[in-house]
């Protein structure tokens, strides 16, 4: 799993 | 994307409409808070200016925009246009109570000890108690314009939204966004008593009123 910011999320 | 995402977004762009909407027909911003728009405002310039370095795509592009312009704009009739309609008496909500703590929280956690995600971290934070000026308000007068009650639905649909949205994006690409997510979850909870009221009351065509 993947803990990361979401770049294309508003 | 996913349809979670797409409505959600649509729903926040529809909030933005209806509040413009609101102000424009009845030619005042009674009801809004202002400490809450102003928030938001921070919220879309601290989070979106990274426009200005970083390309993720023309929807992105697009939405991003809008939302520092509108907010703004909607800033901008409440403080000249409108301004004698704004009542700053009821909106007393100490706003120095939630951007000290928040920025202590975007000190702590964040993706990178770096300037720009540090304000990525704070946004995040800022938007999910964002709203609770506008909330306080509306406890103090309780009651609320019809419409007013529209956009604050619609606000808080798009956070709802993303919810599922998160859940789909585990499952789906293996990827999950902790920071983005707790607060997510604070926002939509703050919604909740809100969200009740709605649907017992103005859905059913009756007048937005909290009980004393």
């Amino acid at each position: 799993m993947d803990q990361q910011r979401a770049k294309d999320e508003l | 994307m996913n349809l979670f995402r797409l409505f959600g977004d649509l729903s926040h762009l529809a909030s933005i409409f209806i509040l413009l909407h609101k102000i424009r027909t009845t030619r005042s911003c009674r009801g809004i808070s202002f400490k809450t728009q102003a928030l938001y405002v921070a919220v879309f310039v601290s989070r979106y200016l990274d426009i200005l370095w970083e390309w993720v795509s023309l929807y992105n592009f697009v939405m991003k925009v809008f939302f520092i312009a509108s907010s703004c704009f909607i800033l901008y009739l409440m403080k000249m246009k409108y301004r004698p309609t704004h009542d700053p008496s009821i909106d007393t909500f100490r706003v120095e109570f939630l951007v000290g703590p928040c920025a202590l929280l975007a000190l702590i956690f964040n993706y990178k000890f770096t300037f720009t995600e540090v304000l990525w971290s704070l946004s995040i934070f800022l938007e999910s108690l964002a709203i609770l000026p506008q909330l306080f308000m509306l406890q103090r007068t309780g009651e609320a314009e019809t419409i007013t009650t529209h956009y604050l639905a619609a606000l808080g649909a798009y956070r709802a939204l993303y919810i599922p949205n998160w859940i789909y994006r585990y499952f789906s690409e293996g990827v999950v966004d902790p920071i983005a997510v707790t607060a997510g979850l604070v926002q939509t909870a703050l919604y909740a008593d809100f969200f009740y009221v709605y649907f017992t009351t103005v859905i059913q065509g009756q007048k937005f009123e909290l009980p004393a």
